[in-house]
């Protein structure tokens, strides 16, 4: 991360701030508690506070403005800049404005105006932009779930490193952002898509292409904006093209990068009611089977005839001699399967029933 | 599939060459007389603001415009400069 001196951040924790007009996009009470929202994220990690005046003198002063706005910094339309906010001092210092030719949401749809305001008002206290591609600070509009929002550490380390840390004896902590090469790093779930693959991780997918070049890394939601985080389990079906992706007892459809349906419940699989998650699902195309991993057991569903294969569950050990239960994710790959199993990776022959190596996980992101 | 399609770094110069200069001017500092920047060679201030934002971004630093570059430049964004200024 990266701050303004200390000298040039607020001298004084009591902030005060005012919204000069408001957006015609959603109503004036969505704005209000999305400003609000969005000023709590920075106070419930520090001593700061934040006041809402109506009128006269203060420090942030918030407009919803366009084009040349009289700041030396005219706004360019929809898309492209959709903010920005000076940093602490007097007059402009602290002020924040908003393009209002962008649409403001307070949903999923960009662009979230609780998100949005987040990350200026983190420069209105006198943070800089951050290069951890998950920190709020990270320049480009964050797609992440606005409503299960956390402050990642990164940005909590750069507003502690102005203001302290909040008084609470428990100190927040907040989310980080995976590193493709970390030894221990344990993914939720890995699929192929149309070619590449895709490893899923809390908020983030790792897409890879596995003839080579470097992995992307990015928000599920930049993909698939409907799709919530952390999810279980997903498999791709080459035949009708479509991923299906699992989260505890639901499950969505992707068409690429559309989402088609969802969220269903597994129970329209033919899993029974006691199962709440799906471990890992892989499709074997040689048998036209998708294979879903829970606990110690597993199911065959066939896909010719959407259905669940008779006779199942059954023990992973019995089945794939070497494997232990709880597996994170598995996916299919010219005839073999990967399992992962926390930091480590089995290439496994259905042939032979053997294991023919031990990988580390994230062997395929070039670690 | 959302792949690219093989553009020539002549073709991304040419389409985008514009834009990467207002974006490099605007959250990078970089200083023009307002003219198209010439031959991109080493020295030359578009290619080594080029460089750092590849860097600021952890995109590959080539010093050219490639595909993900455009993207990244491509993205929604703060208007506050990401270093210089």
């Amino acid at each position: 991360y990266s701050t303004v001196d200390k000298s040039s951040a607020w001298q004084k924790n009591d902030i005060t701030y005012k919204i000069v007009n408001f957006t015609p996009d959603i109503p004036r009470a969505d704005v209000e508690s999305s400003i609000k929202r969005a000023f709590k994220v920075w106070s419930d990690v520090t001593p700061l506070t934040f006041t809402r005046v109506y009128e006269g003198d203060c420090d942030i002063e918030i407009q919803f403005v366009s084009g040349d706005h009289g700041d030396n910094s005219p706004f360019d339309g929809p898309d492209g800049i959709l903010a920005h906010a000076f940093q602490p001092g007097p007059r402009i210092g602290g002020d924040t404005h908003f393009d209002d030719a962008e649409t403001f949401t307070k949903n999923s749809q960009q662009y979230n105006l609780f998100l949005v305001a987040a990350h200026e008002f983190g420069h209105a206290l006198g943070l800089n932009h951050a290069t951890d591609q998950g920190a709020l600070m990270y320049p480009t509009y964050p797609s992440t779930d606005p409503d299960n929002f956390r402050l990642p550490q990164d940005d909590i380390d750069a507003i502690q490193s102005l203001y302290g840390k909040t008084s609470n004896p428990i100190q927040p902590t907040g989310p980080t952002t995976p590193s493709k090469c970390d030894p221990n790093i344990v993914f939720n779930a890995v699929t192929t898509l149309r070619g590449e693959l895709l490893f899923f991780l809390n908020r983030f997918v790792f897409r890879k292409h596995p003839r080579g070049g470097e992995s992307d890394l990015l928000f599920i939601q930049e993909l698939w904006p409907t799709l919530p985080s952390d999810i279980d389990s997903a498999y791709e079906n080459p035949i009708t093209g479509e991923i299906l992706v699992f989260k505890e007892k639901k499950y969505w459809t992707l068409d690429g990068f559309d989402v088609s349906q969802g969220p269903r419940s597994i129970a329209e699989l033919g899993f029974p009611r006691n199962v709440k998650k799906i471990d890992a699902a892989v499709h074997v195309e040689t048998l036209g089977k998708t294979y879903f991993f829970v606990n110690n057991k597993y199911y065959s569903y066939d896909e010719d005839k959407q259905a669940m294969d008779k006779g199942f569950p059954k023990f992973i050990a019995k089945d794939f001699p070497g494997m232990r239960p709880n597996i994170d994710a598995a996916f299919y790959y010219k005839g073999l399967l990967y399992f992962f199993q926390e930091s480590v990776q089995y290439e496994y022959s259905i042939e032979s029933k053997r294991i023919k190596q031990v990988l580390r996980s994230n062997s395929w992101l070039g670690c | 599939s959302a792949a690219f399609p093989a553009a020539s770094q002549e073709d991304l110069e040419g389409k985008y060459g514009k834009m990467a200069q207002k974006y490099l001017e605007k959250f990078y500092d970089m200083k023009t007389t307002g003219r198209p920047v010439g031959r991109k060679t080493n020295n030359n201030p578009f290619v080594k603001k080029l460089q750092e934002m590849q860097a600021f971004f952890g995109l590959e630093v080539t010093g050219k415009l490639d595909q993900k570059t455009v993207k990244m430049m491509e993205k929604p964004r703060c208007g506050v400069h990401d270093i210089g200024e």
